[in-house]
């Protein structure tokens, strides 16, 4: 931790690099031919997986196991879409016009097409434009990761001052991780901050699609992620 | 909480929380 605390300038970020979970696999079911019906199931189906990882990943951000656990329900619930798509978001970064929900299922525009989620495709790629043009690094896309948590906006916060210190000790790490490793731009922090209203506009997006395709019951999806969306109501 | 009982029940799971 001390080596990679080197590296970041921040004990905090470099925590949260450390606590970065692994790669999940999409890993489509090979037996079923490939309709429109079975990418929205394996989508799905990983969204059910990263949830639990997400859930996992969250203990680990330094103070938020130590907020009620009716906090923690609350900001899970408000955010866990902002922090799926930012992993989305970060993975796409290389790619051209793929979005890349996991590396075994790299979605490009007539596929997104096909499958309903177009809109949310177009989306998708504007938020990557942003955080392309700004070369995001993984030390700030962890410690953006933890701020969409820490400020989820959620009406059901029980110790609001919690919160608070939760989001001010993420904010002061980002700092203290910009004056250390981008010192050629000090604005940098703010117009990464700036782009958080984007962030929440796309996961709401997401999370209006996936209830439509949940209403329309051509796809199953697993209970968690059923729940989560529930949640969003 | 009786109505999201998977997110309960996972973020009760035993982990090794860290302070702040």
């Amino acid at each position: 931790c001390c080596q990679v605390s080197k590296k970041t300038g921040n004990q905090i970020v470099s925590h949260l690099l450390l606590v970065e979970p692994d790669k999940i696999f999409a890993m489509a079911d090979p037996t079923t031919s490939d309709t429109d019906d079975k990418v929205l199931t394996t989508l799905c189906d990983l969204a059910d997986r990263e949830l639990v990882v997400l859930i996992s990943w969250a203990k680990h951000i330094p103070g938020f196991s130590t907020l009620s656990l009716g906090d923690q329900m609350g900001l899970l619930q408000s955010a866990w879409m902002e922090v799926l798509i930012l992993g989305v978001v970060f993975r796409s970064l290389p790619y051209d016009e793929g979005l890349v929900y996991a590396d075994d299922l790299i979605m490009e525009r007539e596929q997104c097409r096909t499958v309903g989620l177009l809109d949310l495709y177009c989306t998708l790629l504007q938020l990557i434009a942003k955080y392309r043009k700004l070369q995001l690094d993984k030390e700030e896309f962890v410690t953006l990761k933890a701020m969409a948590l820490a400020n989820s906006d959620s009406m059901n916060i029980e110790n609001i001052e919690a919160i608070q210190n939760l989001q001010d000790i993420l904010h002061e790490a980002l700092q203290e991780y910009e004056k250390n490793r981008h010192l050629e731009d000090p604005h940098r922090g703010g117009k990464l901050l700036m782009t958080l209203p984007l962030l929440r506009q796309t996961a709401n997006k997401a999370v209006q699609c996936f209830r439509r395709i949940m209403a329309e019951g051509r796809v199953t999806m697993h209970k968690l992620f059923l729940e989560m969306l529930e949640a969003k109501v | 909480k009786e109505k999201h009982k998977i997110l309960h029940r996972l973020l009760q799971d035993s982990t090794s929380p860290v302070d702040l």
